[in-house]
């Protein structure tokens, strides 16, 4: 027990880093850390499996609004073990802060390190009514260990006092602003964005147009709720989750051909691309010739080189313009070909609006965003925005297709963060 | 083990055996306040070697010897304890009365954290104290950022 202990408390590489973190006084510096519920300290009350879900959602909750991941790690030397988590009753697991048994204290934290459960609470699991929710408390309780203090407003996660909740919690703006003080916001480069556009009937049976934003990225997306700031609670997901007969990962670009003759969206890849089934949500296998998907991008592009880095469709001018390196190239959808005077450098169809304040080529991403009736050019963790015909009625000086200063993606699209693959699917 | 008779142990009851100690009184409310930081902010060192300084040393509160050195009739009620109080209910949207009515003590029996409200790290500079001190302000957020509209949908 006394080995035990000593490993547990002195191990020299766990304090060196610890000094390293007090030296900073505000938080972990890594970008990976390693979790474990210790076996020594697993609760009676619910089973094993449930514990270790709950401290997964628990820890994937803070990763979707933080640019940090979080590993459980059952196999690596304890000295290694970033954030400890354990349950107990009155003394427990050598800490120096007794537990009250049944009632007020029911959890507690230490700064960089470990978290403590009075196993006397009634704690539950998710969607279980009475008794305290152990998700609750474990986020809470995550919160200090990242190095967040008590805060006291309502809806905050770090109030002191628990606060039953009727259907699920998620981390507010203020919460995720508070965080991201110590860690800093989420960034990275985005394979393809996109307004996914749907045909509803509304409760008047009038034909409604709804759109979603999709924000894509190696294996996963997000779905982006532009009236809430956010992503959707639970994202990022798998794409093959969402999207079924596209490929899994690394999508080029997405194009939605919408004319009033038209309706088709197409995903590319590499030298392919697939069209994708609005109705029945996924990708046809073949196309009215029976021709099978996915088909290689020369065939129906003629003129358009493959791979891409990404492509859009103007409605305005019923052109497919595709991008590859300092490149664009504009498809006639009519004619079926590439437009005379194409393909152009990207710094001439898309003059920089303030000098030199171009991302000159290698477009990650052209997206047409309903909600700014704007196009978006994002390349690694910055946009430069398309001057608009609503911006140049206002301002004719400025060019056409003129590219505004650059800013980064995170302020204008907040929160979206990955989450470690092993926490990818719950 | 615990007593419970449905298949799922929704309806397990703790025995009982272990409830924590309920505010109740003065001396109880004194030491709540004392044990989270509410009279002067409470050590709370990051390294898990637990050297923590003993919880903030009580008798000398209890004494009523109060730094300007006057005795009181009542060991608790010090001007340091009323001041602590109304901290801990102004920050606790009750009303600010300085004595220990029921609402305090329904407030401060309800299940919390144990780390304290008030705490300071051996590394967390003096600024992280002042902010920590600013009531609703958490560390660095700005308040004029709007929340979110929405209630949290179903994940």
């Amino acid at each position: 027990k006394k080995r035990f202990l000593d490993m547990l408390m002195y191990s020299n590489k766990y304090k060196k880093e610890q000094e390293e973190l007090q030296k900073a006084g505000k938080a972990f510096s890594k970008k990976l850390l390693k979790w474990r519920l210790i076996g020594e300290g697993y609760s009676s009350q619910l089973s094993i499996n449930e514990q270790r879900y709950v401290f997964r959602l628990a820890f994937r909750m803070w990763s979707e609004v933080m640019p940090l991941d979080f590993e459980e790690d059952n196999t690596s030397p304890f000295s290694q073990i970033d954030i400890r988590l354990g349950f107990g009753t009155g003394r427990h697991l050598g800490c120096t802060r007794t537990f009250d048994g049944s009632g007020q204290e029911f959890a507690h934290a230490w700064f960089l390190g470990d978290i403590h459960f009075d196993d006397d609470e009634h704690f539950t699991a998710p969607n279980s009514d009475n008794g305290i929710s152990l998700l609750k408390v474990a986020v809470h309780e995550i919160g200090h260990v990242l190095g967040l203090s008590h805060i006291h407003r309502t809806g905050s996660i770090m109030q002191p006092n628990y606060i039953p909740q009727e259907s699920g919690f998620e981390l507010d703006w203020s919460d995720r602003k508070a965080i991201q003080t110590l860690y800093g916001s989420c960034e990275g480069p985005f394979d393809t964005v996109f307004d996914w556009v749907r045909m509803e009937r509304n409760q008047y049976g009038e034909l409604v147009v709804r759109y979603n934003s999709y924000f894509f990225r190696n294996s996963w997306y997000w779905m982006y709720e532009n009236r809430n700031n956010r992503t959707r609670y639970g994202d990022p997901i798998p794409i093959s989750t969402g999207w079924q007969g596209i490929p899994v990962q690394n999508i080029d670009a997405f194009v939605h051909v919408w004319t009033w003759t038209r309706d088709s969206r197409y995903f590319f890849k590499g030298a392919l691309f697939w069209r994708y089934d609005s109705e029945n949500d996924k990708a046809y296998s073949q196309d009215t010739q029976g021709r099978r998907y996915p088909r290689p991008i020369y065939e129906a592009f003629p003129g358009v080189p493959s791979p891409i880095d990404t492509a859009f469709f103007d409605r305005r001018t019923q052109h497919i313009y595709f991008f590859r390196d300092v490149l664009v190239y504009a498809f006639d959808i009519n004619r079926n070909q590439v437009a005379p005077s194409f393909p152009k450098t990207i710094t001439s169809f898309f003059p920089a609006v303030v000098p030199n304040n171009h991302p000159k080529g290698s477009i990650d991403v052209a997206y047409y965003s309903y909600m700014h009736s704007s196009l978006f050019l994002f390349k690694g963790k910055e946009f430069w925005k398309v001057v608009n015909e609503k911006e140049r009625r206002n301002n004719p000086s400025l060019p056409l297709n003129g590219l505004l200063p650059k800013r980064a993606i995170s302020e204008q699209w907040f929160d979206i963060c990955n989450v470690h693959t092993s926490l990818l699917k719950m | 083990e615990k007593l419970f008779h449905s298949r799922d142990h929704s309806d397990i009851r703790s025995s009982g055996l272990h409830q924590a100690e309920l505010v109740s009184d003065l001396l109880s409310a004194q030491q709540y306040l004392s044990k989270y930081g509410w009279t002067e902010p409470v050590p709370w060192d990051p390294s898990r070697s637990g050297d923590i300084e003993p919880l903030e040393d009580i008798s000398r509160f209890q004494q009523g010897i109060h730094d300007s050195g006057q005795e009181f009739a009542e060991p608790t009620k010090t001007p340091l304890f009323i001041e602590a109080l109304k901290k801990f209910q102004k920050l606790n949207n009750l009303p600010i009365t300085g004595k220990l009515d029921e609402a305090t003590i329904n407030a401060m029996n309800k299940p919390r954290c144990g780390v304290p409200d008030n705490q300071t790290t051996k590394a967390r500079s003096a600024e992280a104290q002042t902010l920590l001190k600013s009531p609703g302000n958490p560390v660095g957020s700005s308040e004029n950022m709007n929340m979110s509209p929405n209630p949290p949908k179903i994940r």
